[in-house]
């Protein structure tokens, strides 16, 4: 038997709604220490992993670890179905055919269940080998996902650089070429800062479609940490806060 | 030009 409330439901959708561009069906794996997902894209260039504690939860309860294979595109209908100021509860039994979602509005008395159908899915797991990173740079969520979308009216490849001084973003195109450079900011408004964490330099080129899928997770924190190491994967983290973390990993561009 | 790498040649498959 599996049960978890979520008083602030809220966040439910926003995950929901930060992840169905990428993956399609998902295995949830539900413990008793909490809920957790990792999925791919169709192309394996782009990688969810989703951790919740079930300290996070008004009410938790995973007698047993449990798979709940999710269409994650039907999902996000169920979804829509949510207020946004809604409790939501999710429970499913042993060798559940289906995920039972109940949307509450104790002050309008207003409740929607909905059962999901569950579906089977063979999806690969991939081992993810825990990274030093040499390069984590914080910055204001907003601000991360303006200078993406503007860069990606200017060339479909953002070149991210690194060192102790600035992080800058550069593109080339036959616009023209130009960066957008951050110096470390410590600014008193806390959500206004941009902190570099730099050991050793990292240069890497990624594809700014799929920062600008990631950073639909925006809503969810007021900050991006990007995680760079030179030989790995990039890594944008949304922290949830008192629930858990929602990771992307992006694969880099290899300019042959 | 850049290649777009997959992250099968860089994590594991379990």
């Amino acid at each position: 038997m599996f049960e978890a409330k979520l008083t602030e439901g809220l966040i439910l959708k926003k995950i929901v709604e930060s992840i169905k561009d990428i993956v399609t069906d998902v295995n949830i794996d539900i413990s008793p220490s909490g809920i957790s997902l990792q999925a791919m894209d169709s192309s394996h260039v782009a990688l969810v992993s989703l951790n919740l504690s079930m300290d996070g939860f008004e009410h938790y309860r995973a007698d047993t670890n449990m798979v709940l294979g999710v269409s994650i595109a039907n999902l996000a209908k169920v979804m829509k179905l949510a207020d946004n100021n809604d409790q939501i509860t999710l429970q499913a039994d042993q060798e559940a055919t289906h995920l039972k979602i109940i949307f509450e509005n104790p002050k309008t008395e207003r409740t929607t269940e909905f059962n999901l159908n569950l579906i089977t899915i063979d999806s690969e797991h991939l081992a993810i080998p825990e990274t030093e990173y040499s390069s984590v740079v914080t910055i204001n969520s907003g601000e991360f996902s303006k200078i993406c979308k503007e860069l990606f009216s200017l060339s479909e490849t953002v070149q991210i650089t690194t060192n102790t001084d600035y992080v800058q973003f550069s593109v080339e195109g036959e616009v023209g070429s130009g960066q957008v450079r951050l110096g470390h900011n410590d600014s008193e408004k806390k959500e206004d800062q941009t902190i570099l964490e730099v050991s050793e330099s990292v240069q890497q080129q990624f594809a700014i479609r799929y920062l600008n899928m990631f950073n639909k997770a925006s809503t969810l924190s007021s900050f991006t940490r990007l995680c760079l190491h030179q030989e790995q994967p990039l890594v944008v983290e949304f922290k949830i806060d008192n629930l858990g973390v929602l990771k992307y990993f992006l694969a880099p561009k290899i300019s042959d | 030009i850049e290649l777009q790498g997959t992250l099968k040649s860089f994590f594991e498959e379990m």
